[in-house]
């Protein structure tokens, strides 16, 4: 039916980039599934993309059997303090990170297998007021934290042994920092967006905050999920999910919008919409591509550099989707309902 | 976008800000 309300406008080509089925894992023993994500994980000389999926008390590790089902290998029990979100480690294998807490986070775990025990276990690695966490590339972790006196922002280098190898804080800026994004192809470069609607800056390798440029007051509570750089300008991916719906635009789903880092000026470049009549949560940035799961359980994707709809997911069979991850490497689209059942698209 | 909207491009903004920046 939602795909019905559609304009032909939002789905001009939906035969050439519509989602693929491609297989299905339903976990028995999941009262209310909170999360799904993937993981890399190598085992006996062979690497291969496991499924994660979270409950508000464990967490279960997927691997593959062939030709299209998924068999549960193992389950951490985190039974303290519940579960809230899977944080993806781009590029780093072996290791599942997850975040916990009751309203906000408290702690960060990372759940592995210890091959000297030949066990799997998990470990602390961060406890506090944590706003915002993110996975970054070679085995990195940022994350904003605050006391009542101060905000502290800090970079992890994870150990495969699931510790901290080194520790580098970054400069706070004045506002509470809410979501993290690198910036693509360069390592050392990190943007943030903070509770005052600006984008920030900061050098990882000195902690240097580099540039604070506001985004102005159109969409509030703008969220950062990914960076680019190119020709000299930082182009961000934001996401605005407290935007109201306007007559003239509809509701923004995504934005990039293109920043000078040397000026502080910035300008939009693409503006991608809900579907008509929609309200959308927090949604999940690979590559050139959004997703994002509607409030009528139905799960949107979109082209970003084309600034339109390109597929819809109606709701699944075993009801309204509530959550929608990439999958790493390109693999497709995890979409998952409250019940444990996790479905993968290729997209 | 253009450099009359955005303000002076710099392709090596990275560094310059960096050289800038308070340690």
């Amino acid at each position: 039916d939602l795909a019905e309300q559609l304009t032909p406008e939002l789905l001009d080509s939906p035969r050439e980039e519509s989602l693929q089925f491609v297989s299905e894992l339903k976990d028995p023993s999941c009262a209310c599934a909170v999360d799904v994500g993937t993981v890399w994980w190598a085992a006996a000389g062979c690497r291969e993309l496991r499924v994660v999926t979270a409950s508000e008390s464990a967490v279960s590790l997927w691997e593959p059997l062939p030709p299209d089902c998924w068999a549960k290998i193992h389950t951490w029990h985190l039974a303290e303090i519940p579960v809230i979100q899977i944080v993806p480690l781009p590029d780093t294998c072996n290791l599942v990170c997850v975040a916990l807490g009751e309203l906000e986070i408290g702690e960060i775990r990372l759940l592995l297998y210890s091959s000297e025990t030949d066990s799997f276990k998990h470990s602390l690695v961060k406890t506090g007021n944590i706003t915002a966490v993110v996975g970054l590339k070679d085995q990195r972790l940022v994350s904003s934290s605050r006391t009542m006196q101060e905000q502290q922002l800090e970079v992890v280098l994870l150990s495969e042994a699931g510790g901290s190898k080194d520790r580098q804080t970054l400069m706070p800026p004045e506002e509470t920092v809410t979501a993290f994004a690198e910036v693509e192809g360069m390592r050392e470069a990190l943007v943030g967006t903070t509770a005052g609607n600006s984008v920030v800056i900061w050098n990882l390798k000195t902690g240097q905050l580099l540039r604070k440029m506001h985004i102005g007051y159109s969409y509030p509570a703008s969220i950062c999920h990914r960076a680019y750089s190119d020709s000299g300008l930082l182009f961000v991916v934001l996401s605005h999910p407290h935007a109201k719906e306007s007559e003239s635009c509809g509701s923004p789903a995504f934005r990039v919008v293109a920043f000078n880092p040397r000026t502080g000026r910035s300008t939009g470049v693409m503006f991608c919409c809900l579907p008509p009549g929609c309200a959308g949560r927090r949604g999940d940035v690979w590559d050139r591509t959004g997703a994002a799961v509607l409030t009528s359980g139905a799960v949107a994707v979109w082209d970003l550099l084309r600034g339109r709809c390109s597929a819809l997911l109606p709701p699944g069979p075993a009801g309204r989707w509530a959550l929608c991850r990439w999958a790493a490497g390109g693999a497709g689209l995890l979409a998952g309902s409250h019940d444990g059942t996790v479905r993968l698209y290729r997209y | 976008c253009s450099e009359s909207d955005l303000g002076p491009i710099s392709l090596n903004w990275f560094e310059e800000l960096s050289a800038e920046a308070p340690p």
